[in-house]
């Protein structure tokens, strides 16, 4: 979708 | 081993069918604190992060930690088998190859059992921060639904700003726009109704209805919802369950217009 951030930039894999 | 009763199927049932739709396969981790689920949607928007506690259930036994790796589309074939008001309990071994499903009714002498088979998912697990948020909407859940319905109807996208005025839902699509203004409301005959805007600064994020609509089918599980936003982070939609537990999504902003 166009302009749609995604989580990965935010949260950090554990 | 897992042993797990809850008094009505209906809960499992609800947070189920709220959340089938964004996510397919899931581990639903099992420790002595209760029952923990977090998946992430395809596309990596959108994380469904789901926490039923052990007081939830009664009686509740986890001896050690099981992951239990289930398809949301076979589980929610087995719990279609379950009326609302049975009891439901959820047995495991400690390495199991199928988790047992087990409904009783709580008028008759119905005892039914289902197997599903598990599957060995290799999930990411992300951290989430621990957030204070800027600003945190209480409204009632049907509310947020019909916001969301509604202007899902004009545009893909909303706004979402809180001042001190109040919260705006706001979209602009091809036939036109639309916004809905709450304002902080008390109601002592009907606090379900209650409207409560905590903010300590001003905030304006936009958001896909498409994700925020998906969220608000877990509208059946709770009569208000938090919706918790600050500048530049992931929105956090919380539905609470009772003794503690509770239904949280979270979802990736967009990039303003």
């Amino acid at each position: 979708e166009k302009n749609q951030k995604t989580l990965l930039g935010f949260f950090q894999k554990t | 081993m897992l042993e797990a009763r809850l008094e009505q199927a209906e809960l499992l049932k609800k947070v189920v069918d709220a959340i089938k739709d964004l996510v397919q396969d899931c581990n639903f981790d099992c420790n002595d604190s209760g029952v923990a689920l977090q998946a992430m949607d395809n596309s990596h928007v959108a994380l469904v992060s789901m926490m039923l506690k052990s007081e939830a259930f009664s009686p509740f036994r986890c001896d050690r930690n099981i992951a239990l790796g289930i398809n949301l589309s076979s589980l929610t074939k087995v719990l279609r088998c379950a009326q609302n008001n049975d009891i439901l309990t959820v047995k495991a071994e400690d390495a199991p190859d199928v988790v047992n499903l087990m409904f009783e009714s709580s008028d008759s002498d119905r005892l039914s059992e289902y197997d599903i088979k598990l599957m060995d998912i290799d999930q990411e697990h992300l951290g989430i921060p621990e957030t204070e948020y800027a600003a945190t909407v209480t409204m009632p859940s049907p509310e947020f639904q019909r916001i969301c319905r509604d202007l899902s109807a004009l545009s893909e996208s909303v706004s979402i700003e809180c001042t001190k005025e109040g919260v705006k839902f706001a979209c602009n699509g091809d036939i036109g726009s639309g916004a809905v203004t709450l304002r902080s409301h008390s109601d002592v005959e009907n606090p379900d109704q209650n409207i409560k805007i905590d903010l300590t600064e001003p905030v304006a994020l936009t958001f896909s209805l498409k994700y925020l609509s998906n969220f608000c089918k877990a509208s059946g599980l709770a009569k208000s919802v938090n919706i918790c936003l600050s500048n530049e982070v992931p929105l956090l939609v919380e539905y609470g369950l009772a003794a503690n537990s509770y239904l949280r999504f979270y979802l990736a902003p967009k990039i303003g217009d």
